[in-house]
């Protein structure tokens, strides 16, 4: 996250890191129910196979396990037939855990959103992660306020890539707060009325952001896929 | 490999790179992935790249595969896109495995013709193409690449204009003229561009998206009439045909599983409506248990049932009396959606009462321990 700070241990009890050895944390990740998490495709590229993989759930520093950190291996990966990875359309993918996890006050997932409500733009959400932060790689977490973005603003930052529906946008137009590689994956959460917090977008991505900052962040919207997500998690519950 | 050269296995050589298998060799050639730069003369390239990237992902993000692109629309010099990709992605000798360089008066070119024009934009030419580095054009053993008069000035991320000059291909038919002859708004017709036409909107789609199980126009008419299904079948998301009596029996029989999709809702403030073989039933409350209840509503994408009521089953207008009963050996296939443990469709149910259900959603989205603590 560029322009963020260091968040607190319990901040943000949806957020996961998704690692494979020997790298370790490779993308960020979002807790949706006990045994099911978010991610995007194209963290996938070259590891699609399930069994390399695993989510650390409860921790804020890398290099440090927290007696709240949770681990559970990765059951299956639920890839969207549609990913396009040319111009990274359909960027999401659903996360099946090897078993549930114990919800606490550390670990517990994110809400999803209604079907067809979407964020108003200019309204500000918040982004996190454990990717670049300009000029380096961080161990603690970190969380960044964003402002929602419009299409038609956002596309006029991309002219090479056209901003789709299944996409959303968010950040500022110097770049100052916004995401980075290896955020990929990590949640855009906004606050409810009701003191909720609801997930909107998945962090997919955006100009170059450690050398030059620019434009926004783009996100998979997920607003979009809520019924995908949900039909997913149903077909697969019932061995369908 | 793409070619002999690569070891099978590292032979217990430590230096060689993990990744080197057969299928992904480092060191050796590797066919070129990135987009702008797809129709050069050449198919192979070998990282790092002029620019110090160490693969083509890193290159694909970098800020220099925009930037050229971009610097190319401004027709500063007619051999830039071809320059730009023997530095982002240089030619790969298939025989020797070693990366061609671009001759020295091509760099110079580029960069004499262009640089100013990125001055004006407040920008600088990339650091690291230093044109030094690079061999004079038949240097005494060296080679290097020169365009020959048939290389494509464009790249496959750009529309040619008329004139000849390229603009990024997100800017064709996109109501706005970018080419000095106008030419980019030309023939915007979909069936001009090898597209469909929605009729609704009128907007334009590949041919490979009509019928293919999600919609894509507006008003989604690249997904109807898809399919001939007859009276006694319905159709599957994919427009495939389905036998109804398949429909919602818990067992996937459409490829994509849409026949069990749905199966299951709540109306009426609670009332368990299944919709299956095509109709909707009422669900019997004789043999209903808790678990069933459980079951019902995580089927929903909703939490743990919270209460259960057998209720009067007055006569409703929005479905005939059609009832499913709860199939005696129910609890043997638990792991079964609802629909595939309901059975023995009838008019009757000796209690006369339906299963009401109140299934509250997922507890999510609080976080606890980021409560504010009194200092």
């Amino acid at each position: 996250i560029l322009g963020g700070r260091t968040s607190r241990p319990g901040r943000w009890p949806w957020q996961c890191s998704l690692q494979s050895d020997p790298s370790g944390h490779i993308c960020g990740c979002v807790l949706i129910g006990r045994k099911w998490a978010l991610t995007v495709a194209h963290c996938f590229e070259g590891r699609e196979s399930a069994d390399v993989w695993k989510v650390v759930l409860g921790i804020n520093n890398l290099d440090h396990p927290s007696p709240y950190m949770q681990t559970r291996q990765v059951k299956s990966i639920i890839v969207h037939s549609r990913y396009n990875r040319a111009v990274v359309d359909y960027d999401i993918s659903v996360l099946e855990l090897e078993s549930e996890v114990e919800v606490t006050s550390y670990v517990r997932p994110i809400c999803l959103p209604d079907r067809g409500q979407l964020p108003k733009p200019d309204k500000y959400c918040h982004i996190t992660g454990w990717g670049h932060v300009g000029n380096r790689m961080p161990f603690k977490l970190q969380e960044g306020e964003v402002r929602i973005i419009s299409v038609s603003q956002c596309q006029s930052y991309f002219d090479m890539k056209t901003i789709t529906s299944r996409m959303l946008c968010a950040g500022y137009e110097a770049g100052t707060i916004d995401s980075c590689m290896g955020d990929s994956g990590g949640p855009l959460v906004c606050e409810e009325d009701d003191g909720r917090w609801s997930l909107y977008g998945l962090t997919s991505w955006g100009s170059v952001c450690f050398s030059k900052v620019l434009g926004p962040g783009v996100y998979a919207n997920i607003t979009h896929f809520t019924e995908w997500i949900e039909r997913q998690i149903y077909l697969r519950t019932f061995h369908l | 490999c793409i070619s002999t050269s690569c070891s099978t296995s590292c032979h217990g050589n430590t230096s060689c790179d993990l990744r080197n298998t057969a299928s992904n060799c480092t060191g050796g050639c590797e066919p070129i992935s990135l987009e702008i730069c797809m129709n050069l003369p050449y198919n192979f390239t070998k990282f790092p790249n002029y620019l110090g990237h160490q693969s083509q992902k890193e290159t694909s993000v970098s800020w220099e595969s925009s930037l050229f692109p971009a610097l190319v629309q401004t027709n500063c010099y007619k051999y830039l896109m071809f320059f730009a990709c023997t530095v982002l992605v240089p030619m790969c000798d298939p025989l020797t495995q070693h990366r061609v360089p671009p001759c020295r008066s091509l760099c110079r070119n580029s960069k004499e013709r262009c640089e100013t024009v990125l001055g004006i934009v407040g920008l600088q030419w990339p650091e690291d193409t230093d044109c030094a580095q690079f061999p004079e054009e038949g240097q005494a053993n060296s080679t290097c690449l020169m365009p020959d008069q048939d290389v494509k000035e464009c790249s496959p991320s750009h529309f040619k204009c008329g004139s000849g000059r390229c603009v990024l291909s997100s800017k064709r038919c996109d109501g706005h003229t970018d080419c000095d002859d106008d030419s980019d708004e030309d023939a915007c017709g979909c069936v001009e561009r090898g597209l469909w036409e929605c009729p609704g909107d009128r907007s334009c789609i590949r041919h490979n998206m009509i019928c293919d199980g999600f919609p894509d126009c507006n008003q989604q008419e690249d997904e109807v009439n898809c399919s001939a299904c007859s009276s006694h079948e319905l159709e599957c998301n994919n427009h495939e045909c389905v036998h109804r009596s398949f429909w919602c029996d818990g067992r996937k029989h459409c490829k994509d599983s849409s026949d069990e999709w749905n199966c299951v809702s709540l109306f009426d403030g609670g009332k368990v409506l299944v919709y299956k073989s095509g109709l909707e039933y009422q669900v019997c409350a004789d043999g209903w248990s808790s678990n069933l209840s459980s079951i019902t509503c995580t089927q929903m994408g909703l939490g743990s049932s919270l209460s259960t009521q057998a209720v009067e089953a007055e006569s409703l207008s929005v479905i005939r009396r059609r009832w499913l009963h709860v199939h005696p050996d129910w609890s043997q296939h638990d792991t079964s959606a609802l629909q595939g443990l309901l059975g023995k469709r009838g008019q009757s149910c000796p209690s006369h009462t339906s299963v009401s259900l109140q299934c509250p959603k997922h507890d999510c989205g609080r976080r606890p321990a980021a409560r504010m603590v009194k200092r």
